[in-house]
């Protein structure tokens, strides 16, 4: 079952 | 002080229109390169990164940093107000708290302005790491708007995977499941119906429909577009403007 990821998950915060 | 003409309203008009969707209050950073706008939309899913190039502008001049807050459908609200072939000027100060825009026809006899109320939005900025991709496809925008419509009609996810053979976007749902595939080509006759594979490795990522078609809603900017892909990362959908760029970092749905 794929799960969504959200974008925070892959790029940091600055 | 900015101040930015462009000769027809229709190429700012489209783009708005185009992300106005998925945005809500976002800045956009103008300095001497050109307006910037880095947002997330609001499912935090697909950040948007919109490029605008001074040299796109018949005139142009920001000569220290403005930073515009505004609620991206208020602009488009505006921008409503202006006829296609409209002359559209941006004009803000430093410091200021409005964006006055100026829409003049053509024949100069008629010159509408309005003044946008600018807001403080601090907003979360993300580092957007350099990536290489396992694979870049170039192709039509349309095929691929087309392609992706056909398949969420079956389910609300697509699989898209893209090997030496060509690309092939599949869905699966209760009533069935379908996949279109692909074979890179080049067409002499209209070069926006070739697609151009180049690869690395073989990747394949899943993504939610609803907000492709989202993102799709760019294909009335450009005729193609870029899609690069590489295991376990956000995919770089990439539409390109006369002078810059609509740039869409979509979060894949990663197999737990």
């Amino acid at each position: 079952f794929a799960m969504q990821k959200s974008i925070e998950s892959f790029f940091g915060q600055k | 002080m900015l101040e930015a003409k462009l000769d027809a309203a229709s190429q700012l008009k489209k783009i708005v229109e185009a992300i106005r969707d998925m945005l809500g209050e976002c800045n956009i950073e103008c300095n001497e390169t050109g307006l910037a706008l880095q947002s997330l939309d609001k499912s935090h899913i697909v950040l948007v990164s919109l490029l605008l190039g001074s040299d796109g502008f018949s005139e142009y001049r920001c000569d220290r940093g403005v930073t515009l807050g505004l609620n991206i459908n208020s602009l488009a609200t505006v921008l409503r107000c202006a006829n296609n072939d409209d002359i559209l000027t941006l004009r803000s100060e430093d410091r200021a708290n409005e964006l006055i825009l100026t829409f003049e026809d053509s024949k100069a006899d008629r010159i509408s302005e309005f003044n946008l109320r600018l807001m403080d939005i601090d907003q979360e900025y993300l580092a957007i790491p350099e990536t290489e991709y396992a694979a870049t496809v170039v192709m039509s925008a349309a095929v691929l708007q087309r392609t992706l419509r056909d398949l969420s009609a079956l389910s609300e996810a697509v699989t898209i995977e893209i090997d030496k053979e060509g690309i092939r976007f599949s869905a699966e749902g209760d009533l069935g499941k379908g996949s279109t595939h692909f074979k890179p080509c080049v067409d002499m006759e209209n070069a926006e119906n070739s697609i151009n594979i180049t690869l690395s490795e073989p990747v394949s990522l899943s993504f939610n429909l609803q907000y492709f078609s989202n993102i799709t809603k760019a294909s009335s900017l450009s005729s193609t577009v870029t899609l690069q892909m590489t295991a376990g990362m956000p995919a770089q959908i990439e539409y390109k403007l006369p002078s810059g760029h609509v740039r869409y970092y979509f979060a894949p749905k990663i197999e737990d």
